[in-house]
């Protein structure tokens, strides 16, 4: 389950930065 | 005495309204439909599948690409993996227990 977080957090950050 | 009715000067001045400032996404969100297979955040059709079938997931384990294949069943899994593997890639999905489970970031 910290692997889900980790990669979440990981995820949510290529996403703002896709999106800028 | 005169009225004091000079309204129209009153306030005009005071409204700043910024500009479209939407960077990036929705530029290609026109007018026209059915020219390409885009849809308005710049994913394909199949991305948006597979995008809101692991939206519609609630499973905190996410949704495996095997479920994504039977779900989709017009679709083949080379396709599938490569939607993902993009929306992965985009920081819209990410997975979770393995390679091969999913979950989207943006519905909680």
């Amino acid at each position: 389950l910290d692997r889900i977080a980790r990669n979440k957090k990981a995820a949510l950050e290529r996403l703002s930065s896709a999106q800028t | 005495s005169k009225p004091q009715t000079m309204s129209a000067a009153r306030g005009e001045m005071s409204f700043n309204v910024p500009p479209m400032s939407r960077p990036g996404v929705g530029s290609m969100s026109g007018g026209y439909a059915g020219a390409s297979d885009m849809a308005n955040n710049g994913l394909s059709a199949n991305q948006n599948q597979v995008l809101s079938l692991i939206r519609s997931c609630p499973d905190p384990q996410g949704i495996s690409i095997q479920d994504l294949k039977q779900r989709l069943s017009g679709m083949s899994l080379a396709v599938i993996k490569q939607a993902v593997e993009f929306l992965s890639n985009e920081g819209h999905i990410f997975s979770t227990i393995d390679e091969d489970h999913y979950k989207s970031t943006d519905n909680d």
